[in-house]
């Protein structure tokens, strides 16, 4: 657990390439988004536009806030809503060339950070899991 | 980041108690359990029986993956089916006079880690953003 160890690891070599990460389109319906998040098991997942470019996060607790009415689930909402319309706004990022010391502040308060270039495409998130495997020493 | 800062900190300290940790029943239905987590906002919650004691977790992908039928999310389920049929049992689980260590080891893989005493009894859940805090110095 000595900090000195990890001053030379990049944000690249721990992230989990973009690939590899499930994500929505501003533009998808609540249900596509529903679907997507329930079968990869992933409770947050990142909102992209048609250019690749980060546009916000959607989760499994906001879609269900959005239509759960006062009477009931009102499940007709799903299609006619877009992810756009419910998605999380504001979301910290980084840049590959910011220093992992500024992922591992941003981890503190978020169970990932959204990863970008300098043009702003989407390449990849940074999770709490990587960050905790590299500090904490297997037994 | 020095390992040796936090061996003199125990669980307690650093645990939220009980009181504080939004949870379900086992005999609840899967309805109830799905407006405990979308207005908590947490993606998953301990579940524990009347005598106050661990039985599982309960997360959003889980109860939502039970409700997804081939062609259409089959709502009228929520009422039928209880926590205790979806659940997931096999959780980690730490007591109180674990080393904190041991709980730092279990939290690589899991998002949070339920305490309990030594009689069984649920005493509270230790996240990760609890030792990311401890962990990462604030710049
Ligand atoms: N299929 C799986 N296999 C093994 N372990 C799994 C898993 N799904 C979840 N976990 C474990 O549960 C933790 C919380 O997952 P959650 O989906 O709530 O929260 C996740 C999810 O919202 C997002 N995430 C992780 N991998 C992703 C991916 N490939 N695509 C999209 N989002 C991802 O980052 C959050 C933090 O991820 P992290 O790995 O730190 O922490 C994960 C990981 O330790
Ligand atoms: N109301 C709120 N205020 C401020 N920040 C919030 C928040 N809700 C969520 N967060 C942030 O989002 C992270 C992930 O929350 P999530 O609900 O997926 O995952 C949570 C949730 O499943 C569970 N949890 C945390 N506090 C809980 C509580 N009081 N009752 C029940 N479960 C709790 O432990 C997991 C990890 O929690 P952790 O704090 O490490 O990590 C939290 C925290 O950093």
């Amino acid at each position: 657990l000595h900090s000195g160890e990890f001053i030379d690891i990049n944000i690249q070599d721990l992230m989990i390439p973009s690939e590899r990460v499930a994500h929505v389109q501003v533009g998808n319906t609540l249900e596509h988004a529903l679907l997507v998040l329930t079968k990869s098991g992933y409770t947050a997942i990142p909102v992209l536009d048609l250019e690749y470019k980060l546009k916000g996060l959607i989760s499994t607790p906001v879609v269900l806030d959005s239509i759960l009415g006062l009477e009931r689930i009102e499940f007709e909402k799903l299609e006619k809503n877009r992810v756009e319309d419910v998605m999380n706004h504001s979301i910290p990022r980084i840049s590959l060339t910011d220093s992992l010391l500024k992922g591992l502040g941003l981890l503190v308060d978020h169970p990932f950070i959204c990863v970008e270039n300098k043009d702003g495409y989407f390449e990849g998130i940074l999770t709490r899991r990587a960050i905790l495997k590299l500090l904490i020493p297997k037994n």
